[in-house]
């Protein structure tokens, strides 16, 4: 638990909006 | 022998003990995740903020995202009525919350609230001020510190300048407004306790 991003699922919905978003620019 | 989670964005704050802890953090996670994506799509409307690797891109939002909720969200908190009203449209008065286990952490929001609100700032200086609060997040696991301070500069510069030429007789409030930043890191250590606290223990 040193790492509270991780531990409370910030990180990954972070990570999700910011690589969605490089998606759409791909497509 | 009920479970509380009594954050502003949560629609249900108070959920009934026979819900496993995971199913709460679960319907709370569904009712924080908008306002997270929210922030993104905010990050990334400020100028220079794409330019940064995307590594130093997520260190920033992991650490800043609560402090620019706190900041985008401190209307909800009214320090008159010393009442909150959540995302849900209920209100709680201070002393409900103060029963639901709410303590330091909520007077410490009352007061940057308070202190923030009396400022008076127009939405562009506040949308400028988040993204300031937002590259001054925690540098820790930032690759690139020198882009990260360059685009700090950059947003404190043109804080400073909207505001110093809207209120030319008044030389305090700028420094008043950056002086809140360091409560926001403290609010938002305090915040990360209270929430880690729930996961571990609820």
């Amino acid at each position: 638990f040193n790492d509270p991003a991780n531990n409370l699922g910030l990180e990954d919905i972070i990570r999700k909006a910011l690589m969605g978003n490089l998606e759409e620019r791909q497509e | 022998g009920a479970k509380v989670l009594a954050c502003p964005l949560n629609a249900c704050p108070v959920a009934p003990a026979s819900r496993s802890s995971q199913e709460v953090w679960d319907s709370f996670s569904q009712c924080f995740t908008p306002a997270v994506r929210e922030v993104v799509e905010f990050a990334k409307s400020i100028p220079g903020f794409q330019s940064l690797s995307q590594h130093d891109q997520v260190m920033l939002l992991k650490s800043g995202t609560f402090q620019v909720l706190m900041v985008r969200f401190c209307s909800l908190f009214d320090a008159k009525e010393r009442a909150v009203t959540f995302l849900n449209g209920q209100t709680y008065s201070l002393a409900s919350l103060r029963a639901l286990g709410m303590g330091s952490l909520l007077d410490a929001m009352f007061d940057f609230s308070e202190k923030l609100g009396s400022m008076g700032l127009e939405p562009d200086e506040m949308a400028l001020f988040m993204a300031v609060v937002l590259v001054s997040a925690d540098r820790s696991g930032i690759v690139d510190v020198g882009a990260v301070e360059q685009l700090q500069e950059n947003l404190i510069k043109a804080l400073r300048s909207l505001i110093t030429s809207r209120r030319p007789d008044d030389s305090t409030l700028f420094p008043k407004l950056l002086l809140r930043l360091p409560d926001l890191r403290t609010l938002n250590n305090h915040h990360s306790d209270k929430l880690l606290a729930f996961r571990i223990d609820p």
